[in-house]
């Protein structure tokens, strides 16, 4: 599914940025 | 509940002072209207002769800005008299870069003499209403700006929720794509598109307790960051 995969994206963009 | 506003339409400001007006003075703003810009101004007679003839026309400026009418000033203007006007704005016009970016150049005509002033234009005003993007264009695009188009600014002093925040924001065509929370910490990735076609990236980052919020803007074109963060403050500090 597209849509759960852009959300685990934003998720990961978050996590990274929290944690660089 | 009754934290949530319209679109931010800042106070006038005087741009023509009388002394340099010859009795007339010059108070506005611009705003936005169902995907419209507007100039608002107010015109007051401070003279001792009425006023007629009114005609508005401005220098090239960054964005194109061009009067999509006459300027329609209710008449003659009787001495101690004021009125209003409001001037739909387009895009059309021609462009020249101006520093500031937001920078315009007006000329005021009347049966008087013609007058010159400045003013910034509010980036807000700019934002259009289509500046939603695309969850998977935004991810892309996001990856593929490098690290050094990145800016990051604090915007101090901000007492709303990550929910009131976006809510404000989008009031003003700033739009949230996406919200994550890591580690308590709220993070908002929003976009706008500017009515030349610029889009602008951004990530706010809310931390809990904390009223300084982390601002981090990402564009093709840099050149706006300074005037998009100013946009940020702005909003969310009225």
């Amino acid at each position: 599914d597209g849509d759960v995969d852009l959300d685990d994206s934003f998720s990961r963009l978050a996590e990274s940025r929290t944690h660089p | 509940i009754g934290n949530v506003t319209p679109f931010y339409t800042p106070a006038k400001q005087v741009w023509l002072p009388a002394a340099r007006g010859k009795g007339l003075e010059i108070s506005g703003t611009f705003t936005r209207r169902n995907g419209q810009i507007y100039m608002e101004m107010t015109f007051s007679n401070k003279a001792m002769q009425a006023m007629t003839s009114f005609a508005i026309q401005f220098n090239k400026n960054s964005f194109g800005l061009s009067p999509a009418q006459s300027l329609q000033v209710q008449g003659p203007l009787q001495p101690n008299g004021s009125v209003d006007s409001s001037l739909p704005i387009n895009t059309k016009g021609p462009v020249q870069k101006m520093e500031p970016l937001t920078n315009l150049q007006v000329a005021i005509k009347n049966n008087v003499d013609v007058f010159y002033f400045s003013c910034l234009v509010p980036l807000h005003v700019l934002c259009m209403e289509d500046g939603m993007m695309d969850k998977r264009v935004f991810l892309a695009t996001w990856k593929d700006i490098p690290a050094q188009n990145e800016v990051q600014y604090t915007i101090e002093n901000v007492n709303y929720t990550a929910d009131q925040v976006s809510s404000k924001l989008q009031n003003n065509n700033i739009f949230t794509i996406a919200k994550r929370n890591v580690e308590g910490q709220d993070m908002l990735y929003q976009s706008l598109k500017l009515t030349n076609g610029i889009w602008v990236l951004a990530e706010l980052k809310i931390q809990p307790g904390n009223i300084n919020l982390i601002l981090s803007l990402k564009s093709r074109a840099m050149e706006v960051a300074s005037g998009v963060h100013q946009t940020f403050e702005l909003i969310l500090h009225n």
